[in-house]
């Protein structure tokens, strides 16, 4: 794993929370809005689920600590999109909090209903781009969720030892995480 | 014939983005080699953080400075360290990817 330079971390008071919205202005309308959000909450829980940091929902998209928007090609930051494949999103570090997905890709929330060979899975992606906005860059190890790319119609949501270890450097454990779930769901999930 | 409640057929438009998928035709391509639109390849080492030149200005030659930017790719994305532009360094290259570049000092915010 690895840290943006000087580390930055979201510093607040712990138990930390952080609030997150999606733009109602710059999204995609192919996939509803409730399943977005819902490929959102499960990506949130991941990181949670290792860390004592709580997300929470908000529809002030302004005021949220977290911003996730589709844009198409230029949208002002500097990193324009570059349209189907390529890149697919990008985010920034602590504590900026912009997440932005490319709205050109062809986004699924389940390969059984979308057949495209193009077609990305947005919950991995979701997965990696909040894993910035907490702190972390990209990492070596091809398993893990920090890895930098992603095949069209692959799926890499679980996090793994070195998404782990690295985000509990920048911001401690969960009290209730165990280091043996980790692995026990890794053993199952290669056995299965 | 069992037909599923919902499928979403959406049209494959993968040629809307050539740009990464040319870079097959640079495999096993060498250092000291001069190839066309090798400079491409040069500006996708450049963007993700692997090749730092102040001149812009890249060119079609497989130089010693884009061998160390291959190196350090390989390096980074976990690959067999060759200094070349074998196949699995190539596949990586050409695979959609995060646009947050893998030099770990980037940082796009700014103060105001």
């Amino acid at each position: 794993y690895s840290y943006f330079y000087g580390k930055p971390r979201w510093v607040r008071l712990s138990p930390l929370t952080l609030t997150y919205a999606f733009s109602k202005s710059n999204t995609i309308d192919y996939i509803s809005l409730s399943d977005i959000k819902d490929v959102f909450k499960r990506s949130f829980s991941r990181w949670s689920s290792v860390i004592p940091v709580n997300f929470t929902e908000t529809e002030e998209y302004e005021l949220a600590n977290i911003r996730i928007s589709f844009y198409s090609g230029d949208h002002g930051d500097g990193q324009p999109f570059d349209g189907v494949l390529g890149v697919l999103a990008h985010s920034f570090s602590p504590e900026n909090g912009r997440l932005h997905l490319d709205a050109r890709e062809t986004w699924a929330v389940d390969f059984k209903a979308v057949k495209s060979k193009v077609a990305v899975d947005l919950e991995s992606v979701a997965t990696h781009e909040i894993g910035h906005i907490l702190g972390l860059a990209h990492t070596s190890v091809k398993e893990a969720v920090m890895y930098p790319s992603l095949s069209p119609r692959a799926k890499k949501v679980d996090l793994k030892v070195d998404d782990v270890e690295g985000i509990q450097e920048l911001y401690g454990s969960n009290p209730n995480f165990k280091f043996s779930s980790l692995l026990e769901s890794a053993n199952s999930s290669n056995h299965g | 014939r069992i037909i599923p409640d919902s499928v979403t057929v959406i049209t494959d438009n993968s040629t809307h983005n050539t740009t990464w998928h040319d870079f097959a035709r640079f495999l096993d391509i060498e250092k000291g080699s001069h190839v066309s639109g090798m400079s491409e390849l040069k500006k996708y080492l450049n963007r993700f953080g692997y090749l730092s030149v102040l001149n812009k200005n890249f060119t079609d030659v497989f130089d010693s400075e884009m061998q160390s930017a291959v190196v350090l790719y390989q390096q980074k994305l976990g690959l067999p360290v060759t200094g070349k532009l074998d196949s699995d360094t190539i596949s990586t290259i050409m695979s959609p990817r995060c646009g947050v570049s893998d030099k770990e000092h980037k940082i796009h915010t700014t103060k105001r």
